[in-house]
């Protein structure tokens, strides 16, 4: 999902 | 990757070993709030324990893997090995004022409602607060060394650089997570104060002193 990409940051 | 986020991993991981060269050149830990450094330490703690269920890239994984081994010497420096040198008269922020209400709004407002995807909102809203009993420190006592001035400084740097990452992100991907950027945005207000310091002091060549 959407959120989920945010994931990637720190 | 932008340059924007790029920049501000690298200003934050440099924020971080700026403190630990601090504790360990000086053998003190004069003026550096204990409590900043053990939520500092929650934060990370609770934030990445996706490194157990997903993998994003090597550097995802070797910075998470940093970040995290920093924040338990850094506490470790100040609780155990510099104990003596730990100001912990003027580092009497409650930590339950931020604890309870940061726990409570990350079960109220997530993205699901499941174990990892709160911890994550937790540390979210946590890091959002923890630099508090820090800058309490310093109004209390009403001074600070001038590299933990650089330490705030590059901390709160970071925060502004991944303010432009999102706002990079939103225009070239559409992407844009609120939980981070409402709280990215509140953190970094917390540090306009201190910005202002820095460059009408700090950057002049005084010392931080608060009248």
């Amino acid at each position: 999902g959407l959120h989920a990409a945010g994931k990637d940051e720190l | 990757m932008n340059i924007f986020r790029i920049l501000g991993d690298v200003s934050h991981l440099l924020a971080i070993i700026i403190l630990l060269v601090k504790i360990h050149r000086s053998k003190s830990c004069a003026g550096i709030s204990g409590k900043s450094q053990i939520l500092f330490a929650l934060v990370f703690t609770t934030r990445y324990l996706d490194l157990f269920t997903t993998f994003i890239s090597l550097y995802n994984t070797v910075m998470k893997v940093i970040f995290l081994i920093c924040a338990y010497i850094t506490v470790y420096m100040i609780y155990v090995k510099f104990r003596k040198t730990f100001d912990s008269e003027n580092d009497s922020f409650r930590l339950e004022f931020l604890l309870v209400p940061v726990t409570g709004l990350s079960f109220l407002e997530n993205h699901s409602f499941t174990p990892l995807e709160i911890l994550w909102t937790f540390s979210i809203y946590l890091e959002s607060v923890a630099i508090l009993p820090q800058l309490f420190m310093i109004s209390k006592t009403g001074e600070a060394e001038t590299i933990t001035t650089h330490y705030l400084f590059f901390l709160g740097l970071y925060r502004a650089l991944y303010i432009a990452n999102w706002v990079w992100r939103y225009h070239t991907e559409k992407f844009y997570d609120q939980i981070a950027v409402v709280s990215g945005v509140v953190q970094t207000i917390f540090y306009c104060d201190f910005f202002y310091l820095y460059v009408t002091k700090v950057l002049k060549g005084k010392k931080l002193s608060l009248p």
